[in-house]
Order: C-alpha cells, then sequence, then structure tokens
C-alpha cells in the first residue's frame, strides 16, 4: 500500500484538484484508492459528491480515536475509490491536538490498520499546520501542485525546510514524488518564467506532465464529480490520466 | 482611525493582492496607512518590496509582546504607506498562542497603543486559526475577496458564520464591509453564475467594483511592489482604485 500526501501551504494551487483527479485516474487504472480530506473546509469531500449529512464519521473520528479507520471510509460513485470525508469538526482539530501525546502521530497511527487499498491519497489544508504535519508523518511520498505564479514559488523552499524536518525527525522514509505544475498558461510569460525556474531548480522531481488552465475542471466540483469524469476529454483531464500514467512509471522504476 | 481585516479561508482568494493594492489606494488619496502582514507565508510583505533580513522584528514580535507596535513598523516604497512584516517565526504562534491567556485579543491589545493612521489593513492566512480569530476580534470591518469559483463559493457560509461567532462573543462592533469578486472573467460561465448567486445572496454587501483576472496584477509582486505602482493604467489597477473609492463613499455613509 502505498501512502501519498497531497501538499502545499500556498492556498488555492490545486491540491483538491489534483488529489481528487489522480485518484479517480489510479482507480480508472484498477489500483484500488482510498481519498482522506484532512482539510476542514471538506472540498475533496464535495468534489467526489458526498453530501455534508454524510460526513458525520469522517477524518475527524478517525484521528481522535473515536473510530476505527474502516468505519470512517464511504464508497464514491466511482468504482474503486472511496472516500474519508472530512467535516467541520475538523477546524477544531489543530487546537485539540496540541495538548495531545503523539499529536503528529495519529494519522500514521490511525491507517495501521487499513488494509485492501492500493493507494491512499491524502488532501491536506493550505498550512504547515499540525494537520499537515499528520499528513507527513504518516506518508511515504509528498505530490507538491505548484502554480505557476510568483507567489506559489516564494513559499516553495519553506515546504521543502518543512519537509526536511519531517524527514529527520517523524519520518525518514518520506520522499518527494515530485512536483506538478497547475493553471499551467503558455500564452502568459510569468507562466514560462516560473516553469523553467522551478525544472531548473529541482530537475526531475518535476513532472514532465503540467496540467493546464481549463475551465471545465473548475466546472466539475459543482457537479460532485472529478473532471475525469465529468468531462474525460477536456484538456485537464486527458493531463490528470497523464500524470497518473508518468506516476506509476515512477513508481515501478522505485 | 480605521481597522479593516481581508479574511477568508479559502486558499488563493486574492486575499493579499487586495489588502496590498487597497492600502496603496488609501494611501494615494493622502489616507495614512499601515498593512498588518499576519500570514507567515509573509506574501504582503514580499509583494511591498520588504527583503527577508529586514523582517527581525515584525508582527510576531507584535503579537507577543515583545516589542510595542510602533517598533514593528517598516516604512514602504509608497508614500504614506507603511507595513508590520511577518517572518516565519509566525508559523509557530498558533502553538503557542493556544495555551496563553488573551489568546484572542493578542492583536488587538497590541494595536491599543497605535496612532497617526487613518486605516489599518491587515491580511490573514487561508485559515480560520488563532491568527485569524486575532484579525477579526482587532478589527471593525472585514473585505472578504471571493474569487468566482465553486468552492470558494461553498467556504462562505462558514466564514459567514465564524464572523458572528466573534460578533457575539468578542467584537460586537465588528460588520462585513463588503464583499469583492476576484479573478473575474466575464467570458466564463461559471464566473458569470457565481457573480449572480453571490450578488443574489449578499445584495447591497457585494461591491459593484469587480477586479478582472489581469496578468499584470500577478506579475507586480516579483518586483515587489502593488499592481498600482508597477502598472497603474492596467485593468486590475483600475479596479483596485474604483474599489478604494467605492469603499470610501460606503465609509462616509457610516
Ligand atoms: N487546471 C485547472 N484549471 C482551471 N481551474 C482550476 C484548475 N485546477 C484547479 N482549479 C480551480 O482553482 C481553484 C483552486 O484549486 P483547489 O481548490 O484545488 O486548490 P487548493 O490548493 O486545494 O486550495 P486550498 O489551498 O484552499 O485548499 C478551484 O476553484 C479549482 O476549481
Ligand atoms: N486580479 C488578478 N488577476 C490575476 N492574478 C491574480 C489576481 N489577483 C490575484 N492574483 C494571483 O493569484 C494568486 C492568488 O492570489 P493571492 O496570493 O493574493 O491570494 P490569497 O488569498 O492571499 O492566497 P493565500 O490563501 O495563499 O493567502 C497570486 O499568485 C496572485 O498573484
Ligand atoms: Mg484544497
Ligand atoms: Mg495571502
Amino acid at each position: 500500500m502505498r501512502i501519498l500526501a497531497v501538499a502545499n501551504q500556498k492556498g488555492g494551487v490545486g491540491k483538491t484538484t489534483t488529489a481528487i483527479n489522480m485518484a479517480t485516474a489510479l482507480a480508472a487504472v484498477r489500483k484500488k484508492t482510498l481519498l482522506i480530506d484532512l482539510d476542514p473546509q471538506g472540498n475533496a469531500s464535495t468534489g467526489l459528491g458526498i453530501e455534508r449529512a454524510a460526513r458525520k464519521v469522517g477524518s475527524y473520528e478517525m484521528l481522535f480515536g473515536a473510530h476505527d479507520v474502516a468505519e470512517c471510509i464511504l464508497p464514491t460513485s466511482i468504482p474503486g475509490l472511496d472516500v474519508v470525508p472530512s467535516s467541520i469538526d475538523l477546524a477544531g482539530a489543530e487546537i485539540e491536538l496540541v495538548t495531545m501525546t503523539r499529536r503528529e502521530w495519529r494519522l500514521r497511527d490511525a491507517l495501521e490498520g487499513l488494509s485492501g487499498y492500493d493507494y491512499v491519497v491524502i488532501d491536506s489544508p493550505p498550512s504547515l499546520n499540525l494537520l499537515t504535519l499528520n499528513t507527513l508523518v504518516a506518508s511515504q511520498s509528498v505530490i507538491i501542485p505548484l502554480q505557476c505564479e510568483f507567489y506559489a514559488l516564494e513559499g516553495l523552499s519553506l515546504l521543502t525546510r518543512t519537509i526536511q524536518r519531517v524527514q529527520d525527525t517523524f519520518n525518514s522514509g518520506l520522499d518527494i514524488a515530485g512536483l506538478v505544475l497547475t493553471m499551467v498558461d503558455r500564452r502568459n510569460n510569468l507562466s514560462i518564467q516560473v516553469e523553467e525556474d522551478v525544472r531548473a531548480h529541482f530537475g526531475a522531481l518535476v513532472f514532465k506532465t503540467v496540467i493546464p488552465r481549463n475551465v471545465r475542471v473548475s466546472e466539475a466540483p459543482s457537479f460532485g464529480l472529478p473532471a475525469l469524469v465529468y468531462d474525460h476529454r477536456c484538456v485537464g483531464s486527458q493531463a490528470y490520466m497523464d500524470l497518473a500514467k508518468e506516476l506509476l512509471r515512477r513508481e515501478r522504476q522505485r
């Protein structure tokens, strides 16, 4: 079982969109996949069509041990893809976790008993708080979505330093699966410039596949569907299928 | 002295861009303005050209009482606009605040001694954590930037409920100065649809001025300048000037 975090403290860079569509693409190539929504906003749960009323038992209950992980899992409309939804209770998790023992290990401990999945994909909130720390401690690899914008570039060194600290203190096996450029618009000089800088600095860690800005991708969540299901022919969906294939090629070379 | 929070827990909706350009527009019409960067990412400090090395004393030091607010203020290259920068120390503030007395009031208490400004604008991080709570408790009004996207719309009810709770428990004078639609692209149906929904639901609270998606706006931070200074003739800058004028008209009617 491979556990992948999707993380970047910069807001709005495509974490949720990447988590949902990568998880869907993996399920489409018959990898049994579980998506865990660890963001109190609950966007990944919404993007997979989970009604608010159905989120009574989810990632909050899993973190605080009230329920076994198996009891927090819901099926989605996509064959081979299940989800642990997030509810608003998770917004209070940060303050509750601070004074708990093993506060960085709660998610990793909760996933100990999990089986039956090839991949687990974890969506995290836009911050380097205890929820994101739990995600990094529980994961084997991190996928870093990166918008081709200046502020997004600025935050990268903080993120890579945090990953380094998690490797040193909590999870020596953690590695970076790759950086994926999102909402790319090759007609725009800033986007081209940022892509060049990132490839120059991170080299082969940057996936060759880029995700173009594509309005069909941002329409999909209002129907509770991944872009891959809402419109599998659009350029955004094709890009996410290509990204999943590129990830699987890298996985085979591990 | 009017204290305005710029807040929305959804990531990447244009909080920092709005805080910087509204503060610059207010300074341009001779309102002495202070921008406080309360986001550990420090994007507002970068967007105003403050070097990392110059951020040794800033919002972290102000919150934890090590320094008087006056000692945390730096000038910017824009006449009439000063800034309290943020440094990476702020990333640890959340955990430190949890166990402190008056943990929600730290910013409000720190600003008690401040004078000499017409406006204070506070940029907050993408979450409803103690830093954002401090911002809402310290402010008289909240400006809510909103991207015309589905996930951004989903988070609004959580934000307005949080503002209601702050009014009831900590700051009865807090009101919503307005919602401002950002990165608007009227060629895109989703954008039009979201704008219609928001205006139907929030009525006159939504500023008439909308901020269009404009690449010049996203280029400006790489030069450490507000869009209004980088390219005052571009449509994004014009929109932020219009927004500031609309805000001031509302202020006069208070
Ligand atoms: N390739 C794309 N083309 C167009 N729009 C996109 C694309 N990817 C994401 N979006 C839209 O951009 C916005 C931000 O994406 P998303 O919410 O996935 O980012 P995030 O990093 O998860 O945000 P947060 O930091 O709030 O968790 C969303 O409204 C989403 O629908
Ligand atoms: N009107 C606009 N046109 C084009 N790009 C914009 C516009 N406004 C903001 N941007 C860009 O969109 C990205 C997100 O904006 P910004 O960083 O201001 O949002 P934020 O809400 O402060 O993000 P965070 O949640 O991470 O604090 C930035 O790269 C910014 O340069
Ligand atoms: Mg998200
Ligand atoms: Mg910001």
